[in-house]
């Protein structure tokens, strides 16, 4: 799974995600990427959201939208909801990752797996790509 | 920062021990280029939405990753790809899922949410609307490699679970 969230110059933030979903899936199977709130989310008065994972929990748990709710209304910071939700998620028997940023411009990943492709850059600021 | 750019990309290998240098090395070269695409829209003062289809369609066009151009195989043998985009300036969103023969998934998914009342269609509709719609159609063949077919046969062969960790390769 791919994904990229990003905030413009207006402050305007967005995200996008694509897969071709698990090896040897049947059924149809659908995963979280392309459900709205799950996978991906994007609401300029939070953050915006991408996953990657194992799906069904992060259906389940509705992973994008609820850290987006938990720093809109708790008022907690990108990393601290994503962390949360992240254990949350884990609690259940999920494991993957989220990358994050705000229309402030703050910038987060988290994830309960050994690695996560993974990159970020700013304006001004130092290019990141990292595995582990 | 006066603007953003994240992104994630999924290449099926996050065990240190099963990481070749090779691997690493094309990992870290599509991530560098989805990071410019991106990066090229955003300095120019473009937009978050327009600055996330650009890096995730280069994501989409390397075999590398699991999306789009080397997505992993269903159990049939074929490709079924999903995607998804959400502006957070209105909460507008399109998505799709199981779509067949879109070059860019991302961009179908985008097209969903500008030139339609809907925000998810599947299958031979979403397949449907992304020709009607003038997307880039490709043979479903484009988005197998030798590489995602091996995984396949191997999952096949050890009549394992998807959910076994170490046949998960999406």
């Amino acid at each position: 799974t791919v994904g990229a969230v990003a905030r413009d110059q207006a402050g305007h933030v967005a995200a996008a995600t694509s897969t071709g979903g698990i090896t040897g899936k049947r059924w149809g199977r659908i995963g979280d990427a392309p459900i709205i709130g799950a996978g991906t989310y994007a609401d300029d008065r939070a953050c915006a959201v991408s996953a990657t994972g194992s799906g069904e929990f992060f259906i389940r748990e509705g992973v994008a939208h609820e850290i987006c709710a938990r720093v809109r209304f708790a008022g907690e910071t990108l990393k601290q909801a994503g962390d949360t939700v992240m254990a949350e998620t884990k609690a259940l028997g999920g494991s993957g990752g989220v990358i994050l940023t705000g229309p402030r411009g703050e910038i987060a990943w988290s994830f309960n797996t050994p690695g996560m492709y993974r990159g970020h850059v700013s304006a001004g600021g130092k290019r990141v790509v990292a595995i582990y | 920062s006066d603007w953003t750019l994240v992104i994630h990309g999924g290449a099926g290998v996050i065990e240190r021990e099963r990481m070749t240098p090779e691997r690493e090395a094309a990992a870290r070269a599509g991530l560098n280029a989805a990071l410019d695409a991106g990066q090229k829209v955003l300095s120019g003062g473009g937009t978050a939405l327009d600055a996330v289809e650009a890096a995730v369609k280069v994501l989409e066009d390397d075999p590398n990753f699991n999306a789009g151009r080397g997505a992993v195989y269903t159990y049939d043998g074929t490709n079924e790809l999903d995607a998804a985009i959400m502006d957070g300036r209105t909460r507008a969103a399109g998505a799709v899922a199981g779509v067949t023969r879109t070059r860019h998934p991302v961009s179908l998914a985008r097209k969903v949410m500008e030139d339609s009342p809907h925000v998810f269609l599947g299958g031979k509709g979403a397949d449907q609307f992304s020709a009607e719609r003038g997307l880039e159609q490709v043979d479903p063949a484009w988005f197998g490699t030798p590489e995602r077919k091996r995984q396949l046969d191997e999952l096949k062969a050890k009549d394992v679970s998807w959910f076994d960790v170490d046949m998960k390769y999406g």
